[in-house]
This record gives C-alpha cells, structure tokens and sequence, in this order.
C-alpha cells in the first residue's frame, strides 16, 4: 500500500485530536467518549457543528483551520454542559 | 446561563487554601481569589469565609499533571483549571494548573481573578453558558478594567440561590448533609444493612455482604469476599465458599481480602490487594513472582494511589479498565500499563456510584458494577446504567433468591 503522505497524516492527527476534544468537552456522547471510535460520520459532523456553533464559527462541520485554533485556544476543563442539549435544539424534527 | 448537577443547601460557604502559585506572592493570590468569590456575591445572599481546617467547601488548589483526581492537567494552554460542582468530598473544589502563567491582569499571562471567578461559578452550581460574553463562557476571554459579573451570570447565580433579601432563611449547615449524591440514580432503594455477614471466622453470607472482587475465570464465575471466594457456574447458582488461601497458592498467609481481580487473554489471573499485585498461572503464583507481590505503579499507575476497587474488561473494546475511588484508567492492549491520558473521571460511566466494590463482564458480555448490596447492569451504547437499577445482589445469584423466597414463604 501507498505510505500516508504528510498532509494526510496531518489530517488524521487533526481528526484524531478533534475527536479527543469533542468527547473531552462533552460534544461525542456515548462509548467514543471512551474509545474515541465513532459510531457515524454524521456523529461527527454533527459534534463539530455544535462546536463551531459554541465558539461563534461558521458551522462547516469539518476540522477546519478555524476549528483548530479554537480548540487550541485556553478554556475551562469542565464539560460544556450545552454540547449535547444545543444539539437537540438546533436539529430540524419530523413532525 | 445553564445549571449544573448540584447546588449547596446553604449560602454561608467556607474555602481554604491548599497551597499557593509560585507565579506571584503568597498575599497577591490570596486577594485575587478573595476578589474572585466576591465576584459571586454581588446581589447574592451568599458569603464566604476562609477557615484552616480539612472540611471547607471549597478547596483551592494550584497542581501540575495528575493531581489524584480524573481530570489531569495537560500542560501550558489549553486547559487552565476545573472545578467540580457543590457536594460532598471533591464536591466545590477549583483546582489551577500551575503549568500557566498566572498574572493579575489578561495582558502578562493568564488573569488569575477571571479564571478563578469562573471555576468558583462551577463551584457554585453553575454550568458552562453559552454566551460569549458571560463569565461562565467555556474559553478564555481575557478582560481589561474592572470586572463587573454579566447578567447572564447574575440570572444564573440568583436563579440558584435568590437575589440578596437578607430575611430569606437557609437551613442550618449540617456536615456532610447535602442535597448532592454522586452518581446515585434517583428512586435507589432503601435497604437494611446487612446484619452481621461474617459470623466469626466462618464465611460470609454471599446473598447480604459486600463484594469485594469478583471476575468470570474460564466461564465461571469467582466471587471474592474477605478470605472466602466461590465458583458459580452459569446458572449463578452459589455453592460451598472456599478459603482464598487454600486454592490460590502462593498468596501471602496474611492477606485479608481481594480487592480486584481479572483474567488477561493468556489466561493469566492478575490479584490486587491493597497497592500490590500478584500474577497466578491457574491457581499457582507465576514462577519468580515476589510472594509479596508488586507494586501496582508497575503499571504506572501513581504512587497516591492505595487501592483498586475493581478491574473488568469491557466487552464493547475488550480492553482492560482499573477503578479506584472516582478514577479509572484503561490497561494496553497487553495489560502491561495503564494508557496514557488516563486516569479519568468516573462520570464518564453515567450513574455508576462511587466508589465502586466491584465490577465485571458476566458470561453474556454485560458489564455489572457493584456498590454495597446493589448492581448496577451497563448499557454500552448509551454509556449510563441502565433503566430499573440499583437492583439486590440477592437478585443476581439464582440460589439466593431461590433462599430469598424461601425465607419469605417461611415468613408469611
């Protein structure tokens, strides 16, 4: 097989990370929180918007550079205690 | 502005000092934080006092790294303090990393009072909020001049604990009485304690103690209590309890009880008591292994640590998970150490109590947490115990309910 290139291995570290971060904070609910395994792209997707959403970015959904530098940024270490409310109330429901 | 798990049932609050940051004098701290609590008393009916002894509310503390608890500093940046929610033990308690700089204003490092301010809102009862310009906002802003607390803040401080009306009356501060348990599903049962479950030197009644290990070895079921230990098979069924010392050999004589215990995929028994561990090859300690056995920071686990409560695999990773009070870490792929980025906080396991007696993955793959004479059955997916728990242990083992009926049937 093709060895990873650099950018690639950039970018799995960054999805790696943004992984530790959304379970850390509270945004990936569930058994990723301990396994840092995902249960759906849309898990994560969605994770990141409320993120984004939380930080005041635009919600793209992707670890974009914005992204980065705000999980870069210095916080609190509690749990953002919105994360996961925020995601049920920002979601379209069926009628 | 979010409420979080708990509030205090008083508003006159004590804090104390644990020590100090080296980024600034003793007496330059201790304004800052004075100053960061009154912050919380503006139009609030709460005060603080600062006292010497062990039993403050909230204690201060500036750590690096593990500071034994379960939310260990990672360094400069990022993370620069946490603080838990009104309770009990660490209940209220902000903890600094002193790997940052910590100053008196935002522009030479990072604001001592705004962080502070911050983390004793947690202290408080207070969540993180998501607007950017409230106090409870989860990044760090950084503030010029002087502070004022938002009014988001205000509505969230108030909405918990009034408005500043002095005739309002708190109940009288009862030690150790809070409105805060741990983990505790609502609705727990109310049991009797159990009356006497060791009868002098004889074994235990499995039905009504305490577990104090347990693991499924090869397909059975090994349930330790004090020096006594039974194999169940899959029916649950209890049959005669054995000595510990008169199966596994090669144990210290004078070890009183197990306090974990697990099988590793090689089919090796791995034995904790107290802060040492033993490796059994069947029922025959490794050959070579230190009778005394070793210690457990072998596995790295720190040297603060004096117990494991419980060890169990998880079937959803079948990786290895150590507890002790309300931290955890997960073992390597080899069970050799414990991985990095650990421990963690036990609330990650939602309504599991703590500390736990005992924990297990049953023949079915289901992990079971045991506390006093309650289990708790796991539910993966979701992470949180499931519906219709804390049940009986007597409910567990099949003879003891049988033995349970029984009983009541001579009863009536």
């Amino acid at each position: 097989a093709r060895p990873a290139s650099r950018t690639e291995r950039k970018y799995r570290k960054l999805q790696s990370d943004t992984v530790k971060y959304l379970a850390q904070f509270g945004y990936l609910s569930g058994p990723s929180q301990e396994t840092q395994n995902l249960r759906s792209k849309e898990d994560l997707v969605r994770a990141i918007k409320s993120l984004q959403r939380a930080g005041g970015l635009p919600e793209t959904g992707v670890p974009d550079s914005r992204t980065e530098a705000l999980m870069k940024k210095p916080r609190c270490g509690n749990m953002d205690d919105f994360a996961q409310t925020g995601i049920d109330h920002f979601s379209r429901k069926k009628r | 502005f979010i409420p979080g798990t708990s509030t205090w049932p008083r508003t006159n609050l004590t804090f104390r000092f644990v020590n100090y940051t080296p980024d600034m004098p003793q007496a330059q701290t201790r304004k800052l934080i004075v100053d960061a609590l009154k912050v919380w008393t503006v139009s609030t009916p709460l005060t603080f006092t600062e006292v010497t002894d062990t039993m403050a509310d909230i204690m201060i503390l500036f750590a690096k790294k593990y500071h034994s608890d379960g939310h260990p500093f990672d360094g400069t940046g990022s993370v620069l303090a946490h603080a838990f929610f009104p309770g009990p033990g660490k209940g209220g308690d902000a903890h600094f990393d002193d790997d940052e700089n910590w100053s008196t204003n935002s522009s030479g490092g990072i604001d001592l009072l705004l962080v502070a301010a911050h983390e004793f809102g947690h202290a408080l009862g207070l969540g993180h909020s998501e607007k950017p310009s409230a106090l409870m906002y989860p990044w760090y802003m950084g503030f010029e001049g002087e502070f004022e607390l938002p009014h988001d803040d205000w509505q969230g401080i108030t909405n918990l604990y009034g408005t500043g009306i002095k005739d309002r009356t708190f109940p009288e501060r009862e030690k150790g009485k809070v409105k805060y348990k741990p983990n505790v599903p609502d609705g727990k049962p109310v049991y009797p304690e159990p009356t006497s479950p060791t009868a002098g030197d004889g074994p235990p009644d499995p039905c009504n103690s305490h577990i104090d290990a347990l693991t499924v070895i090869r397909t059975e079921i090994f349930l330790f209590i004090g020096k006594w230990f039974w194999r169940l098979g899959p029916q649950k069924l209890i049959n005669k309890p054995v000595e510990i010392h008169k199966f596994w050999y090669g144990l210290p004589k004078d070890l009183e009880r197990i306090d974990a215990v697990f099988e590793r995929p090689d089919n090796k028994i791995v034995f904790f008591s107290g802060d040492r561990f033993w490796v059994f090859n069947a029922n025959h300690l490794l050959s070579r292994f230190p009778v005394e056995g070793r210690p457990i920071t072998e596995f790295n686990i720190p040297a603060d640590v004096k117990k494991i409560d419980a060890a169990f695999q998880w079937s959803y990773n079948k990786r290895t998970y150590l507890v002790s009070g309300d931290m955890y870490w997960k073992m390597d792929e080899n069970n050799s150490f414990v991985e990095y980025d650990y421990p963690r906080d036990m609330g990650t396991w939602k309504g599991v109590p703590v500390p736990v007696d005992a924990a297990f993955m049953d023949q079915s793959g289901t992990t079971i947490f045991f506390q006093g004479l309650d289990y708790w059955q796991f539910y993966d997916m979701k992470m949180r115990v499931q519906r219709g728990y804390p049940r009986r242990i007597s409910h567990y083992w099949s003879q003891c309910a049988e033995n349970l009926s029984e009983r009541e049937e001579n009863l009536a």
